[in-house]
């Protein structure tokens, strides 16, 4: 058994959630925010069978896109109150998705 | 040290957090959301020593009871639009708690 | 690839993602509930090659701060309806963060 921890944007959960009920893939959502953006997204917990976690990455690979985007990152006042301090706009690549699988000692259902 | 990860019926919280209690086991709670029913539950994190994973089995296991339900799983319009697809009740086995025990490399409370 | 989750304050966060992101360390962020207070915290997933993970619970101890507080925990009316319960107030280190490091099998960016 493993559990795949997958950090995925909001727009592309519904269609990845149809596509794995329709596999019989089980999967728990979480919602999350990112640590650098602070905007919104999803963390999927999906526990299968080792020989599953491929096709659960082929999936998410497949509905998951990942784009160009200039964005301005929001900055704390904690650590950033210098009067001059602007945040400059980046250009990070979002969407796609961060996958990151662990094994699991011991599977039960009660 | 291991980290229980378990999926549970909100309605079985309240009673299965004060069981944990009384025991001193340390928890912490995420809400979530089932794949599958799109219906709200919780994700418990309950890190505890190796010897203690049993006897957190076991208070899950009594405090969570498992029930059959007749429900209609909420479909998203994206990969559902085709007119004449009317989504059919299913039986479902639902309560009872989805556990994954993992293994952790170091912990530490600063 | 390790994956640290950290359960820390709420008031906390702020500074800690600023010095996260400072050093290019990715983390998503989740709400999360103290079992015991019942309390909101927050649980950050952190993602780090093996050789940053000692850097990252530096970060983390450097920026929480435990404190003593005089708290009277919630209790559920389940299992606490004996008429003449009255909770206690207990003190508790409050602050400081709860780390679990778990080792990644396969980490992918899709
Ligand atoms: N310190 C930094 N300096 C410069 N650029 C930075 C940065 N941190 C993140 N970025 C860029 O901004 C995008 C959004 O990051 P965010 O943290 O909001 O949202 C992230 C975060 O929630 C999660 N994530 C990615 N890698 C992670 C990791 N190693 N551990 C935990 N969560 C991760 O996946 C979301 C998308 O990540 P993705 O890599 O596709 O896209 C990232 C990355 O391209
Ligand atoms: N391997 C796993 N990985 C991650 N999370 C897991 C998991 N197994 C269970 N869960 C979590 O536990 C909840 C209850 O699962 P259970 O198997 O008791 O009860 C399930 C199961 O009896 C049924 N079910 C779930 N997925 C199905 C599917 N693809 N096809 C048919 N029935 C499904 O519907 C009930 C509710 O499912 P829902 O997804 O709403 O809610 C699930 C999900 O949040
Ligand atoms: N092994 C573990 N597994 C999962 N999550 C863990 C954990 N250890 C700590 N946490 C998380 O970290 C928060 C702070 O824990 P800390 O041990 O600093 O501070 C704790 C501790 O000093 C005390 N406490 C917790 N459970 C207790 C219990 N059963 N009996 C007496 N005191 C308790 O109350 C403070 C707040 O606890 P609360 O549960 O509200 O919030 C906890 C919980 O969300």
């Amino acid at each position: 058994m493993k559990l795949i921890i997958a950090v995925v944007q909001d727009q592309d959960i519904p269609l990845l959630l149809d596509k794995l009920m329709d596999e019989k893939i089980r999967a728990t959502k979480l919602a999350s925010t990112g640590g650098f953006l602070r905007q919104g997204n999803t963390t999927l917990l999906i526990g299968v069978s080792e020989n599953m976690v491929e096709n659960v990455i082929d999936i998410i690979r497949i509905t998951c896109s990942a784009k160009e985007q200039m964005i301005t990152p929001l900055v704390s006042d904690l650590s950033r109150s210098i009067p001059d301090f602007i945040p400059q706009p980046v250009q990070v690549k979002v969407g796609g998705a961060t996958i990151f699988v662990v094994d699991v000692d011991r599977f039960e259902k009660v």
